[in-house]
């Protein structure tokens, strides 16, 4: 454990903790992305299997069960809870065209071949697309509530983190993970183009608006 | 590899 991983983390549960804030503040769902939540509960599922056969430390083990939990509590939220304010016809990115390259991509590149690698692959790489259907959704849409814009950022400053962590592991342990590294890079470049806009407007006060 | 001692990040 390293700072760089530590404060990664701490903002990735900020950025699940504002989400929900958002959705049961504004007792709304409006302007999120159903399918990514529904690719992040995959994510964490197929990740975390491990759960059950490898013990890393009390800190490792209750942020998987919370991730687990939280995203399946996205999902309720959205799809029971507050679901007439979801809007399926504006989230239309396909999922499946995602999915399928990361399953093939999972079944090349893996650290051994048995169902649990092959799986915790599969989740590294669709956790690195996972974010494209809320982007296309904002695209689309060409707004967003401020508090929106702040899940985002730290969504992406999580991923953003986990880079000075590799680099920061490499030199002190000589630890290199090729397969997390290149999704990872992969992952905060998709967030190049928000961040630009979150910190040009939001951050000054504007509301996030993409020009026509 | 990495998975020898498991995936310790998150």
């Amino acid at each position: 454990m390293n700072i760089f991983r530590f404060l990664g983390d701490l903002s990735h549960l900020a950025s699940i903790f504002i989400l929900i804030h958002k959705i049961q503040t504004t007792r709304s769902c409006r302007g999120i992305s159903f399918k990514t939540q529904a690719v992040y509960v995959a994510v964490f599922v197929t990740r975390y299997l491990d759960l059950f056969t490898t013990f890393v430390s009390v800190y490792n083990t209750s942020m998987k069960i919370f991730f687990i939990a939280s995203s399946c509590y996205i999902l309720y939220l959205m799809k029971v809870r507050f679901r007439p304010t979801n809007d399926p016809s504006i989230d239309t990115f396909r999922v499946e065209y995602l999915v399928g390259p990361c399953a093939v991509l999972a079944l090349i590149f893996n650290y051994g071949y048995s169902v649990t690698e092959v799986l915790w692959s599969l989740s590294i790489f669709l956790e690195s697309v996972a974010i494209l259907p809320q982007l296309f959704m904002l695209q689309r849409t060409g707004e967003a509530e401020t508090i929106t814009t702040h899940y985002l950022a730290a969504l992406g400053a999580y991923r953003a983190l986990y880079i000075p962590n590799w680099i920061y592991r490499y030199f002190s342990e000589g630890y290199v993970d090729p397969i997390s590294v290149t999704a990872g890079l992969v992952q905060t470049g998709l967030y190049l183009d928000f961040f630009y806009v979150y910190f040009t407007k939001v951050l000054q006060g504007q509301k996030f608006e993409l020009p026509a | 590899l990495p998975s020898d001692s498991g995936h310790d990040e998150l």
